[in-house]
């Protein structure tokens, strides 16, 4: 699954995602990549996030509005990232998930349980993607 | 310096032509070949969603390590279904389609639902037929690799699959180590 962050110059902010979905699904499933707040979500007054993992778990817990609305209430990208996935953690101890979450002024921070989880970004005059490693929680 | 514009996504390795699109997209070297008096999403001045849609649509095209795109991740019946999501910062509004079945730019009709209905998700067939009313292609989203995996997946004698409480049991242990555990 991509789940997607951009910010541009004038800092709009938008999110996306796109996939596939999960192998040997049943005919029908929807995964949370369509689920507004769960694969995906974006605020330009605070941040946006993108997450993947086991979406039939996620799109319970909407993790990247979660994400979101915890920065909106002061937190730190790295602690909101954080805070949402151990939501799920804590009700789903073998949930596999990744977040990346970046705030409006461009600071950007993973978290993850399950698995190791890696995000790539790139900005200003950048040449190329670089990428950050996450472990799991 | 400026850490705009800035690109961040899931995933690296072959998510990087996301990542890399998406930027392009943002600092106005998009490296699309379409006309763009003929695309009704031009990149010539780009935006946070133009870039999302850019990113998105050169992982479909790219096949994204098989998870984005067609030809990846068959369901029971082989099939291979697509989902996506547009969300715009400024407004809140959002275009997502999901169970899209046979049309392969999943990002694109998700940005039609962005862009030109009140709708935010519209799902399966009628999604397709929405799609496809907007000009994109019905094609075939099964690949040689999506129709190989499902063929083994049938072939073994139990299924890891998401069902419950039925036999063969998806929480055997035996049957969840003969397949990888999917996931989105």
């Amino acid at each position: 699954t991509l789940s997607l962050i951009a910010i541009d110059a004038r800092g709009n902010i938008a999110a996306g995602t796109t996939t596939n979905g999960a192998a040997h699904k049943i005919p029908g499933r929807a995964g949370d990549a369509a689920i507004p707040g769960s694969g995906a979500y974006a605020d330009s007054d605070v941040g946006a996030c993108g997450a993947t993992g086991d979406g039939d778990i996620m799109m319970r817990f909407l993790p990247c509005y979660q994400a979101v609305e915890s920065m909106r209430r002061g937190m730190a990208p790295r602690d909101a990232a954080r805070d949402a996935v151990a939501r799920m953690a804590a009700r789903y101890p073998g949930v596999r998930a990744g977040l990346v979450v970046v705030s409006r002024d461009g600071v950007h921070a993973g978290a993850a349980c399950g698995w190791e989880f890696q995000y790539a970004w790139r900005g200003g005059g950048m040449e190329r993607a670089e990428v950050v490693v996450v472990e799991a929680l | 310096p400026s850490p705009f514009p800035l690109v961040v996504n899931t995933w690296a390795g072959p998510f990087t032509v996301a990542t890399d699109a998406a930027f392009l997209a943002l600092a106005g070297n998009s490296s699309s070949s379409s006309d763009p008096s003929s695309d009704p999403f031009s990149l010539s001045a780009a935006t946070a969603i133009d870039a999302v849609h850019a990113g998105c649509t050169a992982c479909e095209a790219a096949r994204c390590d098989g998870t984005v795109g067609p030809g990846g991740s068959p369901d029971e019946a082989c099939e291979t279904t697509l989902d996506a999501l547009l969300i715009d910062g400024r407004t809140l509004n959002v275009g997502a389609v999901a169970g899209l079945r046979r049309v392969a730019a999943a990002a694109t009709v998700a940005r039609h639902v962005l862009e030109l209905t009140g709708h935010s998700l519209l799902v399966g067939d009628q999604a397709t037929a929405y799609a496809v009313r907007h000009g994109l292609a019905e094609e075939n989203l099964s690949s040689a690799e999506s129709r190989a995996a499902c063929d083994a997946w049938r072939a073994r004698g139990c299924l890891p699959n998401f069902r419950a409480g039925v036999v063969p049991d998806p929480d055997d242990p035996e049957c969840a180590a003969a397949a990888p555990r999917a996931h989105d």
